[in-house]
């Protein structure tokens, strides 16, 4: 149901900041 | 200690925790000082677009719920999620024009927090409102445990236990799921103990109205003595169930 479209869609967040965390690591 | 109380919200956000600890690590020890950091406008559009959708279902599960609470609490973590991706965009904006910007690390870092932050509320109001969906049916058998009292004759009896079983059976699997979703361990004991103590008092206590109806029939000595069991039983497994309600609004900062 539309709790566990919520959680997919937080999921989904999580996952597209954890890749803009990784991006932003400085290239050394 | 965990973080995050349930394994659900443990699996979803304690990955970007991590990564933001790491990143403020590296911030603060000035690992990253002269460093360029690369250009986010691509992943920073993709958490935009992940937040505008986490908002849309949000709003939807906050229109369709019936549980007000969860009405007035849920939106708050939208504006915080809301607030924190701009923050975002004006970092990627600033890290395109000076990729060394210290401010625009600063935005990153409070952005990406603040979508954590955000996204954590969200999914503890989601969270709460659950809880309290098992709390309903707990009280519901509380209430039900009550009607004891009034049990006289043993056809009412049979109507009693047919009536209680169901429920009991709903609120034990309600019970066992919750306690395996939680992080804390102590809470998921104190669950399955007090859950135990319940279904070992079921039997004792039909077993305890029964002897109270058949003695109230039988017009001999001891009705007094059946009634103070009985009671004894219900007290008993009333506490129990009350014990339940309390473990259940447990998260792990109530120590």
């Amino acid at each position: 149901g539309s709790g566990q479209q919520l959680l997919g869609a937080a999921k989904n967040l999580a996952c597209a900041v954890s890749d803009m965390l990784k991006t932003a690591q400085p290239a050394s | 200690m965990p973080v995050f109380h349930t394994k659900t919200i443990e699996s979803i956000l304690e990955p970007v925790a991590q990564q933001i600890s790491h990143l403020v690590i590296m911030h603060e020890e000035g690992e990253v000082d002269g460093k360029a950091i690369p250009d986010l406008t691509v992943p920073v559009a993709a958490v935009q677009a992940a937040v505008s959708n986490l908002v849309r279902v949000g709003k939807e599960t906050v229109q369709t719920t019936e549980d007000q609470l969860m009405k007035r609490d849920m939106p708050p973590a939208f504006i915080k999620v809301e607030n924190s991706s701009s923050k975002l965009v004006q970092a990627s904006q600033m890290l395109k024009a000076d990729p060394y910007s210290v401010p625009a690390r600063d935005y990153l870092i409070d952005g990406s927090r603040g979508i954590l932050s955000g996204t954590s509320d969200l999914l503890l109001t989601f969270d709460e409102a659950e809880v309290r969906k098992i709390i309903r049916v707990c009280k519901g058998i509380l209430e039900y445990l009550t009607v004891a009292e009034v049990v006289e004759t043993m056809e009412d009896l049979i109507t009693y236990t047919k009536n209680l079983g169901p429920g009991m059976t709903k609120m034990s699997k309600m019970i066992e799921e919750r306690q395996q979703e939680l992080t804390h361990q102590e809470h998921r004991q104190m669950l399955v103990n007090s859950m135990n103590t319940v279904k070992e008092l079921l039997p004792v206590l039909i077993s305890a109205i029964k002897i109270f109806v058949t003695t109230k029939s039988s017009r001999g000595g001891g009705t007094e003595e059946a009634e103070r069991n009985r009671r004894f039983t219900f007290e008993k497994m009333s506490a129990e169930i009350n014990e339940i309600i309390r473990v259940l609004q447990l998260t792990t900062w109530d120590e």
